[in-house]
């Protein structure tokens, strides 16, 4: 998957099987990956796993965990909050779509969480406050939302050969619809479709990029450039 | 390797039991889980477990190999099971802005200042932004991550 760091790094990553996108005091989360199709080297994430972790007077652990096709609207025991302490409603899950858009508030940790599913793979997209964002450890050291996709899992467009009918320049009309500026949000897209042949991968990277716009505090670091960031 | 933490977590949760006082307070056997007659085996339960979790990093650690060997003989010696209920999550979490000791159980709440949410007029600890802001005088920072596509 395509992978924007909280330091504003875009790559794409070829990880395959359980890789953490956080890992804190307050939050783990897990995104599971594997291969577009038997032997292509991009990867789909098609699980993910969150873990809030039990907090003082404000929530009871809970484990909220998506699949394709899976997308609940409740945590994992049935449970919508967390749980009976006095604190219990500061953490809520609602379904913004059923079965395409979850949204998890965790008001006691300032962050937002929502996750998508289009095309036949999950979109994790954060908001989160930056203390607790940086509460981890020294061991909790492979964060992909920390340190971006580490170098040896980059891939860069070229090493992936396009599957379908869809040529680069319909491909770039389509992202074109929905993503005007040509920018790592749109290169993504055009990558998307030409490499799954599926149009429906615009949908994905037109709502990265709306929930980046709903979620980063400047929206001066908005548009990513491969200039810039690293974007493929 | 973070076996003092282990130590200190071990040493503060049988402090608790000693000051709590009835010589029942340290045999293991209430089927309820009762806060009372199993608390030590609880707490090396939760030792135990806490050891576990560092083991990789201290294999080299000496402490960490007598912590190993001890809480063995004093599960032995007290009777413990090895399954069952553990001792409350030890305060633990971020550097906090203001600093200071935390309450348990579980992780400190980030933006948290001790002083302040013992205040009768302390703002809901379960609302980071407004209690942040409180503390502050400002609004907290965010930051964004996102994942999609292939």
């Amino acid at each position: 998957p395509h992978v924007r760091s909280f330091h504003h790094h875009f790559h794409t990553c070829r990880v395959q099987g359980a890789w953490p996108l956080l890992d804190n005091d307050f939050l783990f989360v897990q995104a599971t990956s594997s291969p577009v199709a038997s032997g292509a080297n991009a990867t789909t994430t098609r699980k993910l796993t969150i873990i809030f972790k039990n907090m003082q007077e404000c929530i009871d652990q809970k484990v909220y965990q998506a699949e394709v096709d899976n997308l609940p609207a409740a945590f994992e025991d049935g449970s919508v909050n967390g749980g009976a302490r006095p604190g219990g409603s500061s953490l809520s899950i609602r379904t913004a779509e059923p079965g395409s858009h979850v949204e998890i508030q965790a008001a006691y940790i300032g962050t937002t969480i929502i996750i998508r599913q289009t095309a036949g793979q999950l979109s994790f997209s954060i908001k989160v406050a930056e203390d607790v964002a940086r509460a981890f450890s020294a061991e909790q050291d492979l964060q992909l939302c920390v340190g971006g996709c580490p170098p040896s899992q980059r891939l860069s467009h070229s090493e992936c050969n396009h599957r379908g009918a869809i040529t680069i320049d319909t491909a770039r009309q389509l992202c074109k619809e929905g993503l005007p500026v040509e920018d790592a949000y749109f290169h993504s897209c055009v990558f998307d479709v030409l490499i799954s042949g599926d149009p429906n991968f615009t949908v994905a990277a037109h709502a990265a990029l709306e929930d980046a716009r709903a979620f980063l505090p400047d929206l001066e670091k908005l548009h990513l450039f491969p200039s810039d960031a690293g974007a493929p | 390797c973070k076996i003092l933490r282990c130590n200190a977590e071990y040493v503060s949760s049988t402090l608790s039991l000693k000051s709590g006082g009835s010589p029942g307070a340290l045999r293991e056997g209430d089927p309820d889980g009762g806060v009372g007659s199993s608390g030590l085996c609880r707490a090396l339960r939760s030792y135990a477990l806490c050891t576990r979790r560092t083991a990789r990093t201290c294999r080299g650690d000496l402490a960490f190999h007598s912590a190993v060997h001890g809480i063995e003989d004093l599960m032995i010696q007290h009777n413990c099971s090895r399954q069952g209920p553990t001792a409350s999550p030890p305060p633990r979490g971020p550097a906090l802005p203001g600093g200071g000791p935390v309450r348990s159980p579980g992780p400190a709440l980030p933006g948290a200042s001790p002083a302040r949410s013992s205040s009768p007029a302390a703002p809901d600890p379960c609302d980071y932004e407004g209690r942040f802001s409180r503390l502050h005088g400002r609004p907290p920072g965010f930051l964004h991550c996102a994942s999609f596509g292939d």
